[in-house]
């Protein structure tokens, strides 16, 4: 899948791919002690397209939110349905408009479109639904996850997306000399990390973004490496 | 050819496609609900306005409505209308009136609403009318003007009346209105109502009109199909109509036949200012003609005309209907010229003084009625140009002795002014529209007055048994309408209820009394409408989604409340016009404030009040912004004001489908999508 981070006060957008494995499990938000929320996102495989030389395709095909507060609740996000695992267990189509709202927590599907799961009035993360109705071979129905608000994350948030939301990044130009070419780099975290300007598409293709792209799996502008946010399964919500 | 210009333009459709369309009326001994349900789809990935839009017959009062979009449900509120500055002309809404005569056929309702990319919106509407018997039969017109091709149009009208139906006709759509006169006479090009099914019994009959796409396409690739206009009449007797008893609410129709007519003094006042030159002037001279043809031996007659100055054809009388006077009569309306301005005032006064020396000269019949028919395109130039004063002098000259009937043809008439004097002296005002065919709407308001039945009727109920009853004093009864009265039941245990009703005939006193077993005619009732439930539960048809035929059973409950309603409805029109009516402030805010009332409790959107809908906003993405509000009125078109969200009182919206929560809490603030994001490869 590829990533991309807004970082609003430095008026900068950053993107980057993480390509990982089928069957990957990843970290994308981790709040687990402070707001509770937890979310991972699952991969699934598929063929380049004929002709490219590219590797696999990797697309998310599960995308689970756990939330801790008040009660713990287990969201399952799939392009085909939605599981609430409460107190009670609720399996919602995703072909469907509905609205399930349980006080704190409210999960609404828009039929086929998008799913929104919004924890407490101020964190709420978007699913959108990419479904095809008959696909390449490289091609497989699957999630995008948006942060809608994310005022309710605490500062210790974590995960490929989380780390980002309460930093401040900067650019700067390497200095020509020698053989070495002029290039860009984004100063996070006090990490040097060298980009590259790209355009990507987003909201299903709706929108394109010019933002600053990060090689080699995010490769410093991430904490750690890209392995580090493998989970060894969906629900898992050990902090980083 | 047709199918495939249909695929065509559904291929070119940018606006989003209306999937279903489905109104479904019934009509309860004459009181009519509509259920409007609309489906539309956004096919593009981009937020779109979809425009519901609908015409709804003016004497309607709109009962609610409501949106569901993004799985989300916006419903209506009705909430009293505040107070604005009078504009400075002095016109008013002719609704304002609550006289359904006074109004034009047909209002829209109108509301645009964002739906996010490849979703759906539904919108539904309800809306009551009381089915007003005009030369002799009642008329419901419903308006299919989807605007666009539709992929289920389901048009279902069911008729259930105590009585047994007569003379049903289903007209051929109407493209266009000859004006609501009650004339048949249409413009436009009629179509035939492709796939009409009517099922008919005694007491009851059901029309079903539900043309494919490809016969929408024949009829009208614009989606603007027609009035599907539906004619009936009801079996009636001589002896005190038809009594209806439900819920602690009684609704008394009283239209008796085979009365010999009573003989009339008419005076017809013709403007003959120069603004009526040419076609209006032209199709008054038809009208006048058919019209003096139309007068019986009994009657008596005379014309007025006038612009500058005030003619009259036989100063200081009244003149028998002989052959030769009509002849005379005839030469006199071909010969009007047209020129100068408009004194209404001095010929409201000529008529006046014509007919009171006639009534006291002792030449009249005792139990004549007496009018004054008064035709005008104009607003007053000359003389007296006051409203106010005009009314005044009017009122005076008229002392209650006769009722004046008032004409408006076009747009530059003071409607107001002709509504007021028509009001003040128990006549009815009535609107030509300038485009319309003037002739035969002019032919056909005579023929609704012109034959009197009955004068002076007063209709009483055991003292002490009922309360809150509508008006029950009317100074005439002509041959084809029909009295309707409504009020509420003191004692619902009562065995009986007396009615007596007194009137004068053209030689006699009338008394018709008669003691309505109350308990059983609210069995009968109860049956009727357990019939009508009946028949809409049988009714779902299968194109329907579940959502429209929830929506038919929402209807359904509302019936049974039908004549509670019905008095609801008939109260607040009557505040309307004694409000018109009122000489004080004082007096003025009292019918005000119940008139308001009324509207509340019922929910209907009248001139007192205004329909508040809370509107999605979608963001340029898809998603759906925080809701706004938007206030609708009533009037000619839709008046869109928006309105404060967090104002006092606003009703946070509903959600749908919702699964274990309160379904009362407030909506939290919708979300907007951030460009952080983990997405497809």
């Amino acid at each position: 899948p590829h990533f991309v981070v807004e970082f609003p006060l430095s008026k900068l957008t950053v993107c980057f791919n993480i390509n990982g494995e089928p069957g990957h499990v990843l970290r994308l938000v981790s709040d687990h002690k402070a707001s509770g929320v937890t979310v991972n996102g699952k991969l699934i495989g598929a063929p380049p397209p004929p002709g490219s030389h590219k590797h696999q395709r990797t697309y998310f095909s599960t995308i689970t939110v756990v939330v801790d507060h008040p009660k713990r609740v287990y969201i399952e996000v799939t392009p085909k349905k939605v599981i609430l695992d409460g107190r009670d267990r609720i399996v919602l189509p995703c072909h469907s408009t509905v609205t399930v709202d349980s006080g704190v927590l409210s999960v609404s599907i828009v039929a086929g479109t998008n799913v929104t799961v919004s924890v407490g009035g101020n964190i709420s993360f978007v699913i959108l639904l990419h479904q095809y109705k008959n696909p390449a071979p490289y091609q497989r129905d699957h999630l995008g996850f948006y942060i809608g608000q994310s005022k309710g994350l605490s500062h210790d948030c974590h995960g490929l997306l989380g780390q980002f939301l309460y930093e401040e990044v900067g650019l700067a130009q390497l200095p020509v000399g020698g053989e070495a070419k002029p290039g860009t780099v984004l100063k996070v975290k006090g990490r040097s990390v060298p980009v590259v300007q790209k355009s990507r598409r987003i909201y299903g293709g709706a929108q394109s973004v010019d933002c600053w792209f990060a090689r080699n799996n995010a490769a410093k502008l991430i904490d750690g490496q890209y392995g580090d946010y493998l989970r060894s399964h969906m629900f898992d919500t050990s902090e980083w | 050819r047709v199918p495939r210009q249909v695929k065509t333009i559904l291929a070119k459709e940018t606006r989003p496609l209306i999937q279903e369309l489905s109104i479904k009326t019934t009509i309860m001994s004459r009181y009519a609900f509509t259920a409007v349900y609309c489906a539309m789809l956004n096919r593009r990935s981009a937020a779109s306005e979809g425009v519901f839009q609908l015409q709804i017959p003016a004497n309607a009062y709109v009962s609610n409505f409501t949106m569901i979009i993004g799985g989300r449900v916006y419903q209506s509120e009705i909430r009293p209308r505040e107070k604005k500055v009078k504009p400075e002309d002095g016109r008013a809404k002719n609704k304002e009136s609550g006289d359904p005569s006074a109004e034009p056929e047909m209002e829209v309702f109108k509301m645009a609403a964002n739906i996010p990319g490849r979703n759906r919106a539904v919108f539904m509407l309800t809306y009551e009318e009381l089915l007003q018997r005009r030369l002799g039969r009642y008329e419901h017109v419903t308006s299919l003007r989807p605007l666009q091709l539709v992929s289920r149009l389901t048009l279902d009208v069911t008729i259930i009346d105590h009585s047994a139906i007569t003379g049903l006709e289903v007209l051929l759509l109407r493209n266009s209105r000859g004006g609501g006169a009650g004339t048949s006479r249409t413009s436009g090009r009629p179509q035939l109502p492709v796939t009409t099914e009517i099922k008919k019994e005694k007491n009851m009959c059901r029309i079903t009109f539900s043309p494919n796409i490809v016969q929408q396409a024949r009829i009208a690739t614009n989606g603007l199909l027609g009035d599907f206009v539906i004619r009936y009449d009801v079996q009636r007797d001589m002896g005190i109509g038809d009594i209806q008893v439900l819920n602690g609410h009684f609704v008394h129709y009283f239209a008796p036949k085979d009365l010999p007519a009573v003989p009339k003094n008419v005076v017809f006042v013709i403007d003959t200012s120069a603004s009526m030159l040419g076609k209006k002037i032209r199709q008054t001279k038809e009208a006048l003609f058919t019209i003096l043809g139309d007068l019986r031996p009994g009657d008596h007659f005379n014309f007025i005309s006038f612009s500058n100055r005030v003619k009259v054809w036989q100063p200081g009388r009244l003149v028998p209907v002989t052959p030769n006077n009509v002849r005379d009569a005839k030469k006199f309306i071909f010969m009007l010229p047209t020129s100068g301005g408009t004194n209404i005032n001095s010929a409201i006064q000529t008529g006046s003084s014509l007919l009171q020396d006639y009534l006291s000269a002792q030449d009249a019949s005792p139990n004549s009625v007496s009018l004054i028919i008064f035709l005008t395109d104009g607003q007053p130039t000359v003389g007296e140009v006051q409203s106010v004063t005009i009314l005044g002098n009017t009122r005076s000259a008229v002392q209650g002795k006769f009722c004046i009937f008032t004409i408006g043809i076009g747009n530059d008439v003071d409607y107001r002014l002709l509504e007021r004097m028509a009001l003040d002296n128990c006549g009815m005002m009535r609107r030509i529209p300038e485009e319309a065919d003037a002739s035969s709407m002019l032919k056909g308001f005579y023929d609704e007055i012109g034959t009197p039945l009955l004068s002076d009727i007063r209709i009483n109920y055991t003292k002490d048994s009922v309360q809150y009853v509508t008006q029950h004093l009317f100074t005439n009864y002509f041959n084809g309408s029909e009295i309707v009265i409504a009020g509420k039941l003191t004692n619902q245990s009562a065995e009986s209820l007396h009615v007596q009703v007194t009137a004068s005939n053209s030689d006699k006193s009338i008394i018709l009394e008669t003691d309505v077993p109350l308990q059983h005619r609210e069995v009968e009732t109860e049956n009727r409408v357990k019939a009508a439930r009946a028949v809409m539960a049988a009714g779902a048809r299968p194109p329907g989604s579940a959502l429209a035929k929830e929506f038919g059973v929402v209807l359904g409950s509302i019936l049974e409340d039908f004549v509670e309603r019905l008095w609801g409805f008939l109260s607040v029109k009557e505040g309307l016009r004694s409000r018109l009516r009122s000489q004080t402030s004082r007096e003025r805010e009292d019918h005000i404030q119940q008139a308001t009332n009324l509207s509340l409790t019922y929910n209907f959107l009248t001139p007192l009040t205004n329909m508040v809908v809370e509107k999605p906003s979608v963001l340029a993405d898809g998603t759906t912004a925080p809701p706004t509000n938007e206030a609708i009125s009533t009037g000619n078109e839709v008046l869109s004001e928006p309105v404060d969200p967090a104002g006092p009182g606003g009703r946070p919206p509903t959600l749908s489908n919702t699964v274990g929560g309160d379904e009362k809490r407030p909506v939290k603030k919708s979300v907007t999508i951030s460009k952080t994001s983990a997405d497809g490869d």
